[in-house]
């Protein structure tokens, strides 16, 4: 089954 | 900013005021930007609208203007199909002020906002060199997302050369739509292009791509950008003005 990743996962908070 | 034709701010509200219910409008002489992300950090939306895309435009200084969108898309479905709009906000307001007016100027509507203080996180996007660029009519893909939402919360996006394909399944069972590349252009905007360097298969959550879809009378074609281990990008022109982008984070094996 998949989960929902986020999208901190791939960008930089800045 | 004034814009002869206030249905395309109108427009822009009720494409993002589902994703994002308030954010932070940062105006300045080039224009007006905005980035939000909704509460999960699941998805993102990035604003641009450019000072020359609008009948008149001035900004004296930057500006940080926290706007209920909520409040604001009530206030907008007030105005006449027709008329023109014009936003202001006064020095050391805390208020925006919203005012109509019909095309025969025989009816001016004025609006005040109170301004909010909000918490804004931002994330840096970086440019990104998509495998996968499609393009295709953004009417087309909010039927999309309608008829994948039945079978299924996620949906699966293939790409090949030949096309581009659709598919979600659930305890109903499965269904897919694949559409292939227009090979004789005659109308651009009815057109799927599909400009692709690497193969993609992605899943993503079908209720967020169908918010996404609220924007969708903002432009006749949508653009989505696909990579491995990337969010989506799914972008809406605005006329020659700028873009509303939304960013979807995949849905990933567990």
């Amino acid at each position: 089954s998949s989960i929902q990743s986020t999208l901190v996962v791939y960008y930089e908070k800045i | 900013a004034r814009l002869l034709h206030g249905s395309i701010f109108a427009k822009v509200i009720e494409g993002l005021r589902e994703l994002v219910n308030e954010a932070t409008w940062e105006c300045s002489g080039n224009g007006i930007t905005l980035q939000a992300m909704d509460s999960s950090h699941v998805a993102l939306v990035s604003l641009v609208m450019r000072s020359e895309g609008f009948e008149s435009y001035r900004c004296d200084r930057n500006m940080s203007l926290g706007i209920s969108l909520v409040s604001m898309s009530k206030v907008l479905k007030t105005m006449g199909k027709d008329d023109s709009l014009t936003i202001r906000v006064n020095d050391d307001s805390d208020s925006i002020i919203i005012a109509m007016e019909s095309q025969n100027q025989d009816k001016f509507a004025d609006y005040e906002l109170r301004l909010m203080d909000l918490d804004s996180e931002h994330l840096g996007i970086p440019d990104t060199d998509y495998s996968c660029a499609i393009k295709m009519p953004s009417s087309e893909f909010s039927r999309i997302c309608r008829d994948m939402s039945i079978m299924g919360d996620s949906v699966l996006i293939c790409t090949t050369k030949e096309g581009v394909k659709f598919s979600a399944k659930g305890d109903l069972g499965q269904g897919s739509i694949r559409l292939v590349q227009t090979t004789n252009i005659e109308k651009e905007e009815e057109a799927v292009i599909i400009e692709m360097k690497e193969a993609v298969a992605l899943t993503f959550a079908v209720r967020y791509l169908s918010m996404f879809c609220k924007a969708a009378p903002l432009s006749p074609q949508v653009g989505l950008s696909l990579s491995e281990d990337t969010p989506l990008m799914c972008e809406f022109k605005i006329a020659e003005m700028g873009h509303v982008r939304f960013y979807l984070a995949p849905k990933i094996e567990d």
